[in-house]
């Protein structure tokens, strides 16, 4: 399954 | 978090500064765009609902809570300050805004990582970022002289995308499987925008004269 992507960046 | 993230961080921070340090300066918001201001204020909004999903750092959450803070504060000023907003360049600011909200969230239905509610509010602030400074572009070069603090305010808001530009490609450099396409497209597009500002800001800077846009 696809991972939830995190947004590290603003 | 690298040094070119991190610088252009810390420019996009004195960007708002230096336009915060105008506003209440000189009480007067002339020359600015409150077009480009409510965009802002909608691509901050639109980018962070994250805010109540994930949590990256203190750094992160910080820095998004003062871009929030600050794009509302300074549309505010412009819209109700009862000083500042009679300095509002009203019949220059004309740019049809809904029109580039309206085809950013087009493109992001259609181009996201994910079809969540999440990810394409996030695609859709990322497309809008990279027009917004448009009203303000069209501003500038409509009422041709540049104060001081609004050349800056520009130059600044350019110089934090060009870092991250560099952010990007050392990102992709040295972390593997490090891809962007979405911010990273969006991001090129965003600083070519500014080539023309820089240009003219360059040389006003060299020859120490005051910035003018041509007609």
């Amino acid at each position: 399954p696809l991972e939830q992507r995190i947004h590290d960046e603003l | 978090m690298n040094i070119f993230r991190l610088a252009g961080d810390m420019t996009h921070l004195l960007s708002i500064l230096v336009l915060l340090l105008k506003i209440y300066a000189t009480k007067s918001c002339s020359g600015i765009s409150r077009k480009t201001q409510e965009l802002y204020a909608i691509v901050f909004m639109a980018r962070y609902l994250d805010l109540f999903t994930d949590f990256i750092s203190v750094y992160n959450t910080f820095m998004k809570l003062i871009f929030i803070a600050s794009s509302l504060a300074i549309v505010w000023c412009m819209r109700f300050h009862p000083v500042v907003r009679r300095s509002y360049d009203r019949e220059l600011d004309t740019f049809r805004y809904f029109f580039l909200v309206g085809a950013s969230f087009a493109l992001a239905l259609v181009w996201h990582d994910k079809f969540t509610l999440q990810e394409v509010f996030w695609a859709f602030s990322i497309y809008l970022e990279a027009v917004a400074i448009l009203p303000q572009l069209v501003l500038l070069q409509r009422s041709g002289n540049v104060d001081n603090l609004t050349g800056q305010y520009v130059f600044f808001l350019g110089a934090y995308r060009a870092f991250y530009i560099l952010n990007w490609i050392y990102r992709y450099m040295t972390e593997p499987r490090f891809t962007r396409w979405i911010a990273g497209i969006s991001g090129v597009v965003q600083t070519a925008l500014y080539a023309d500002f820089f240009y003219y800001y360059f040389i006003s800077w060299k020859n120490n004269s005051k910035l003018k846009l041509p007609a």
